[in-house]
């Protein structure tokens, strides 16, 4: 009857029964929003976001906070051990959170974070990485498209031409980069999906 | 459920954080 919300920045992932599925989230929620709020001030700081309309930023950020923290926090999986440490410090087997119901998700993150590692950027490349994450977001509800599409193009111009710069010999780390942006926006779907799903039915 | 960062709260949360930013923009 154990509540379960296995995400890594919950600080405490399994619930006792006896706690309603309401505090269950709530207490979820003073986990994730201190990380939400750190996305938020990072959008400020990409040259040119807040030039954007107050409802296009809202809109971006409302589609891509998570697929931003997915970037962020890839590190905490570990491909070769194959566990996952979540902010609370304890680290978790593949074997151990799936028995937890995080089963295709789970396998979808450790893929993702596998590719994106493999990369091997540097912190001021994932950076940039992160806001191309930002500005390529769904652009359902975007009223001025135009502003977001130039400062997308700019974004990108400066993620080739550092990575470029850097790794003149290899061509296709850029293209590699740019591939992982779909499986970003696949993986915003299964986790906004696994969320309303325990807000419908814990 | 057809706006879920809405049915989350991020909604809020994102609005909030934005606030100071926005309030500043709007003067």
């Amino acid at each position: 009857g154990a509540k379960v919300l296995a995400c890594p920045l919950n600080s405490c992932p399994v619930a006792p029964a006896s706690r309603s599925s309401q505090e269950v989230w709530e207490s979820f929620s003073q986990c994730f929003t201190p990380a939400v709020k750190e996305v938020v001030e990072f959008a400020k700081s990409i040259p040119g976001f807040q030039t954007l309309s107050q409802h296009d930023q809202v809109m971006l950020l409302k589609s891509g906070t998570f697929q931003v923290l997915m970037v962020r926090f890839c590190s905490l999986f570990d491909p070769k051990e194959r566990t996952v440490t979540f902010l609370n410090g304890q680290t978790y087997s593949l074997a151990s959170l799936r028995a937890l119901g995080m089963s295709s998700l789970l396998d979808a993150m450790f893929d993702f974070s596998e590719k994106l590692g493999s990369l091997g950027l540097e912190p001021d490349e994932m950076a940039l990485f992160m806001a191309v994450v930002l500005v390529s977001a769904d652009r359902s509800g975007i009223v001025e498209v135009g502003a977001v599409e130039l400062l997308q193009e700019n974004l990108i111009k400066a993620l080739r031409s550092l990575i470029t710069s850097r790794r003149p010999d290899d061509s296709t780390l850029f293209p590699k980069l740019l591939l992982r942006l779909p499986d970003l926006r696949t993986l915003n779907n299964q986790h906004s999906d696994k969320l309303l799903a325990f807000r419908i039915d814990p | 459920f057809s706006d879920p960062a809405s049915n989350l709260g991020l909604e809020d949360i994102i609005r909030k954080a934005l606030m100071g930013n926005l309030e500043e923009r709007q003067e």
